[in-house]
């Protein structure tokens, strides 16, 4: 594995541990978006179905296993806990996240890398993850006062993009036959929706002012 | 290799 992965990967981890941290200690999931999370529990179930099939290591299982139940309990926090849940902006967060869905599965299942149903399953997530990020966008540029904890996470999370090109960049070079024109292409689109939201997020810490996104 | 066996990314 290298450098730019494994960054990418904790960069990843971070921005749930920032996101966890801010729901269990501050007892508050304002500025977060429910439907961007379910996304990502929807894009973690649907990826991580090699689990118990395909061994790759223990740090690839032990992170598949750490996405999956963060994600998952991120949503139950959010639905569930009768503090963190009363904090939620749900009149703000109204992306139609279901409409993403379908049109997600039917592109797993015209492109993919191979028509079973792991792998259509895979390309799926794939596209899903793309643009799970979008109802959080939306939110963020609704929300008068974003907090610095929830800034930090979207900032981590795009983070964690921008380093896994750079990783599919040196592994294509490094490696022989190392081409996935699916998560590569899904990817870049994934990282350009955070060009936006870096632009601000640079310009707030540089100016040592407090992040706002123009709607 | 299969597919999903070159699949060793998160």
């Amino acid at each position: 594995m290298n450098l730019f992965r494994l960054a990418g990967d904790m960069t990843h981890l971070v921005s749930v541990v920032v996101l966890l941290l801010k729901i269990h200690t501050i007892k508050s999931c304002a500025g977060v978006s429910l439907k961007t999370q379910e996304l990502y529990a929807l894009v973690f179930a649907a990826r991580y179905l090699d689990l118990f099939v395909h061994f790759v290591s223990l740090y690839n299982t032990v992170m598949k296993l750490v996405f999956l139940a963060s994600s998952f309990t991120i949503v139950w926090y959010m639905r569930r806990h009768k503090i963190v849940r009363r904090t939620y902006d749900k009149e703000h967060d109204t992306f139609r996240h279901h409409f993403i869905v379908l049109p997600c599965l039917v592109l797993g299942l015209l492109l993919n890398e191979k028509f079973t149903f792991r792998e259509v399953m895979w390309a799926f997530s794939i596209y899903l993850e793309a643009v799970a990020i979008l109802p959080q966008l939306v939110l963020l540029q609704r929300t008068r006062n974003i907090d610095n904890l929830t800034a930090q996470y979207v900032f981590f999370l795009g983070a964690y993009r921008v380093l896994y090109i750079f990783n599919w960049i040196y592994r294509y070079f490094t490696e022989p036959h190392f081409v996935h024109w699916i998560s590569w292409i899904a990817g870049i689109v994934q990282t350009l929706l955070y060009g936006d939201f870096f632009y601000y997020y640079i310009l707030s810490w540089k100016n040592n002012v407090k992040l706002e996104l123009p709607a | 290799k299969d597919a999903s066996e070159r699949k060793d990314e998160l």
